[in-house]
């Protein structure tokens, strides 16, 4: 029974003035994804990527796995690309370095997955082998170590794909992954493609935030 | 669920579309150009309570509980988000790595009364 002089609740009425309001959303839009994101601030990049590479490597990225679990009984996750910079270089061996921010990682990460993707340049009808060496942090003190590595065999130009096993995992997982690669035989060093911004080497990893001792219920 | 149109003061679903350019983020965030955050506002008078419910008798059994207790202005209907979507994010970290996410339930889909 509506009270005398009480308005009619669903009847016409002031319905919410987007414009006045405006400011306040857009800063309510920007704190929603910056918090779901676990960042405190919007990143300020520091080496800006070519399209070029931007486009070659998002193409290159893996589809999500076969076995990927229903919606519902996944929790966030992310895929990481992250672009090679060249460390200590020689005649015989270059450097890679890859940094994993701590945004995605503030509260550990778990590394589902993790794959070297690299572009080889071979003159026609030659082969080349390729040691690609994998550093950790040793536990004593700040030198890098081998932790493990990999002889590739390349027959023929074009992308190439390492899939890259626990010690690797745990590097990115700690923010910073090294690798090295050592190529064996004639063939010039620099038939991996460096400089070339759409054939920069990169690693993909997908990655899921939260503690890594996860109790899988069976 | 029902989009706010006019003046209707009655719980429904306002759109609300944010250009990424518009607040100077489309350097970073490769993927969408922009963020609908949606909102629920509006009015959830006491008879409407469970409306839209996922099964339409779920509003006839709230309504019958209202009627049986008298429960008039007891407790209160809010207007809330029934259906959300994630949000596919494409974007770059602080050291320019190249990072894709779905964040669950960012988007406001529909709106009804609790």
């Amino acid at each position: 029974t509506l009270r005398p002089g009480s308005q009619c609740p669903v009847c016409g009425g002031p319905a919410v003035d987007l414009e006045s309001h405006r400011e306040l959303l857009l800063d309510l839009a920007k704190r929603n994804i910056l918090d779901k994101l676990h960042l405190s601030q919007r990143p300020t990049l520091s080496r800006p990527v070519p399209r070029a590479a931007l486009r070659t490597a998002l193409q290159r990225l893996c589809g999500p796995p076969q076995w990927a679990l229903p919606e519902e009984y996944r929790s966030q996750e992310y895929d990481i690309i992250s672009f090679a910079e060249t460390g200590f270089s020689s005649i015989n061996q270059t450097r890679l370095n890859f940094h994993f921010s701590s945004d995605e990682t503030a509260g550990g990460m778990e590394i589902r997955q993790a794959s070297f993707m690299f572009f080889v340049q071979l003159p026609p009808n030659s082969t080349w082998s390729i040691n690609v060496r994998v550093f950790a942090l040793s536990p004593h003190d700040t030198n890098l170590t081998i932790a493990s590595q990999h002889l590739l065999e390349v027959g023929v130009s074009g992308w190439h794909q390492l899939t890259l096993g626990p010690e690797a995992q745990a590097a990115c997982s700690q923010g910073h992954l090294t690798l090295e690669l050592v190529p064996e035989g004639q063939v010039a060093q620099s038939s991996v493609i460096m400089s070339d911004t759409a054939h920069r080497p990169f690693v993909a990893a997908r990655v899921r935030p939260g503690s890594k001792h996860r109790v899988r219920r069976r | 669920g029902i989009d706010c149109q006019g003046g209707s003061r009655m719980c429904c679903r306002q759109e609300f579309f944010v250009d990424f350019r518009e607040i100077g983020w489309q350097d970073w965030i490769i993927q969408p150009e922009g963020y609908a955050m949606n909102f629920c506002t509006g009015q959830c008078p006491l008879h409407v309570a469970g409306i839209p419910g996922i099964a339409a008798s779920f509003h006839t059994a709230v309504f019958n509980l209202l009627k049986a207790n008298t429960a008039a202005g007891a407790g209160g209907s809010c207007c809330v988000p029934t259906v959300q979507r994630p949000l596919s994010l494409l974007y770059y970290d602080r050291n320019s790595n190249i990072v894709k996410t779905d964040i669950p339930d960012m988007v406001v889909e529909a709106c009804g009364c609790s």
